[in-house]
Parts: C-alpha cells; structure tokens; sequence
C-alpha cells in the first residue's frame, strides 16, 4: 500500500511543469523515506534529481518501495484537473502497480475528483551522482538567475560563468557583438537583491543557455536557486522546496577547446 | 567552437 497526501497540490503541479520540457517520461521512487526520481533529458547533457521526504506530506504510507513509471505529458494532463488549492493524493494497493491514483480535493471538501493514470514500465538509468563539495557556491534569487540566462540567451547560445571572492560574471560573445553581467556579494535584506557568494575556489565554465532557460521553468517553487560548480564538475542547479525536499538539475559543461 | 559535454561521462550507472 503507499499512499501520500499533499496539503499543497500547487507544488505538484510546479515540479511537473519545471521539468516537463526537459524529461518525457520518469520513475517516481516511493519508500519509507519519501519520493525520490531522477532522469536525463533526451540528449544526455541535463539529468534532473527530485527528493521528495515523507514528513513533508500531510499523510504518508509506503509499505515497502516500489516504482511508479509515469509519462510526464500524461500525468500533466491529469494534473491540469486539479486546482491550484486542492490537496494531491497518490494512491496505489497493488505491488506492482499497473496504474497509480490520484485524489483532489478542494480546501472545502466539497469537490473531489478522482483519476487513474495508467503506469509505464521503464528501465532505471539512474546515475551515481556522488556528494561532491563544491568550490563556488552562489545563491540568489532564482527571478534574477532566470532574467540573466534569458537576457544574454538572446545573444549567446552558451554562457561562460566565472567567479571570484567577491563576483561572479556571467559573459557571452555572439555574431551581433558580447556582454557580462557582474554580479557582486549583497547582502541586502531584500530576496531580489541579496547574493551569497561562497568561492572557495573560482571557476571558470562555460554552459548552454537553452538548458539553463529549462531548469529556470522552476522558479515558481522557490525565490533563491543556488548555483553550484567545482572545474571539470556538471553545473548543479538546486531550487530548495520548503519543508519537503529539494528539485535539482545536473548540466555538463562545455568542452572549452 | 565549443563542444558540449555528456552528463554520463561525469555520473556512472548506478
């Protein structure tokens, strides 16, 4: 039996349209210890990490682990008929489960609507991603980081990050001409402003932007992303869910020749 | 020009 009730249906659905453009079709791990799923996107440069912990659910029962393989445009769909204020409930018996249930309930319990989403069975390509301690670590407000990528997206396809102790510059060179945007340590009580720079060691790495504008789709689950980068490491881009878990993005740098 | 890198060269199958 594994049932896991969410007071706040809205993150659901956030989670599933940040990734939706980047993974088709993923397995949702579900154990005693919560949700957990990973995934590549199509080309093998991206691969997106959720982690879900049972106690940020309003109920939750996994009686022994099992893999709910689902595809994202279907399960999209479903989540398109839930309201934003309804609680999301995923519900299985079965062992192996041949369909996963979905409950959804308005604040009043006036209305719930009920669906069955039939399940995929894929084969796990999960990779050992291992805790890597990180040289340059910035946190800012994840509507800053997105307006950056999307604004220099339109001269660049790539971006090269380089940090230092007190900035970290953002530089693209295109046909029309190039550009940087510095961004310097702030630690200003406004969310948009502040920018925490941890440079134990500078980088210097370059990235696709196409990527970045993606992972960005997931701003609406948190108002600070971190950005996190070791030479010669993927980017980890990390946006923390409050009290539930966290939806991280893996992206291979560019091979600077 | 630059190449792009594969995120399973840097993460093995688990």
């Amino acid at each position: 039996m594994f049932e896991a009730k969410l007071q706040q249906g809205v993150i659901f659905k956030k989670i599933v349209d940040a990734i939706k453009d980047l993974v088709k079709s993923v397995n949702i791990d579900a154990s005693t210890s919560g949700l957990s799923m990973q995934a590549m996107d199509s080309a093998h440069v991206a691969l997106v990490s959720l982690k879900l912990n049972e106690n940020g659910f309003k109920d939750y029962r996994c009686d022994r682990p099992i893999t709910l393989g689902l595809s994202i445009e279907n399960l999209s769909k479903i989540l398109k008929c839930a309201g934003n204020d309804d609680t999301i409930t995923l519900q299985t018996d079965e062992e192996e489960p041949s369909s996963l249930k979905f409950f959804f309930e308005n604040q009043q319990a006036s209305k719930i609507s009920e669906f069955s989403l039939n399940l995929m069975s894929l084969d796990s390509e999960s990779l050992g991603i291992p805790d890597t301690d990180y040289s340059s670590v910035i946190q800012m407000s994840s509507a800053e980081f997105s307006r950056i990528c999307k604004e220099l997206s339109s001269i660049s396809e790539t971006v090269e990050i380089e940090t230092s102790k007190e900035s970290v510059k953002f530089s693209v060179q295109g046909d029309i001409g190039a550009g940087s945007i510095t961004v310097k340590n702030n630690q200003s009580d406004k969310d948009v402003d502040r920018v925490d720079l941890q440079i134990d060691q500078p980088v210097k790495l370059t990235f696709a932007l196409r990527y970045l504008n993606m992972f960005n789709k997931a701003v609406s689950l948190s108002s600070t992303v971190s950005l996190n980068m070791s030479e010669e490491n993927p980017l980890m881009v990390e946006y923390k869910i409050d009290d539930l878990g966290s939806l991280r993005f893996y992206l291979a740098p560019k091979i600077s020749d | 020009l630059t190449e792009q890198d594969y995120i399973n060269i840097f993460y093995k199958q688990d």
